[in-house]
């Protein structure tokens, strides 16, 4: 993931 | 999401819920490391720090505050209300062994040099090694009841197809986070020998 990504995984 | 991701979560949750109620249901903590329950914990307060600045969607913060509630929780029964039980002369692992060295990885190699997600890189990085103190507590003791070894069956489990997850996610949406995959890949090893013995004992470990 790129920083500004939303880290939707858990 | 897909299959392999949903049922990560779950398994993850199973193995969570399975902890608490034995805990609770015994009234007893015997033969769980307490440090691992503390780098757990450690592990989804430093992640989900992103719960306060951006939401993602009801079941993402519903599942974080459910992981990070039932990791305190764990932590409280071990070490406040059953902390008669636990057993912590077996519990020897030294937890700065592992939160140090994946302190300094975390600032080394991230995708982005900010709080958050050094943070982040952290949780990931500590969450492959956090089960370590557990896995030494059972070494040392010899043996492990049934029920803990379902525990980390479906914790290991999670991560199992956490790797298939992102092996979908990299043929059907060309995503990939290298970081995620290869601490993954390394929290999946350490459970093999595991494993092994859960398919072929099947039964509590005793070694």
């Amino acid at each position: 993931a790129e920083a500004d990504d939303d880290k939707d995984e858990l | 999401m897909n299959i392999f991701r949903l049922t990560g979560d779950l398994s993850h949750l199973a193995a969570i819920i399975i902890l608490l109620l034995k805990i609770w249901k015994t009234r007893s903590c015997a033969g769980i490391s307490g440090k691992s329950q503390i780098l757990f914990a450690l592990v989804f307060t430093t992640r989900y720090l992103d719960l306060l600045t951006s939401f993602i969607s009801l079941y993402n913060t519903t599942m974080k505050v459910i992981y990070i509630g039932c990791a305190y929780a764990t932590v409280y029964l071990i070490y406040m209300k059953f902390k008669a039980t636990y057993d912590g002369n077996h519990d020897s692992f030294r937890m700065e062994f592992l939160v140090v060295p994946v302190g300094g990885l975390a600032c080394l190699v991230n995708h982005d040099f900010s709080f958050l997600e050094i943070l982040w890189t952290f949780s990931i990085y500590l969450e492959s090694v956090a089960i370590l103190p557990q896995l030494f507590m059972i070494s040392k003791t010899g043996e492990a009841e049934t029920i803990t070894t379902h525990y980390l069956f479906f914790l290991g489990l999670y991560r199992a197809l956490y790797l298939f997850n992102w092996i979908w996610r990299f043929y059907f949406e060309g995503f990939f986070d290298m970081i995620a995959i290869v601490a993954g890949m390394v929290q999946t090893i350490l459970y093999c020998d595991f494993f092994y013995l859960y398919v072929t004992k099947g039964q509590g470990i005793s070694l």
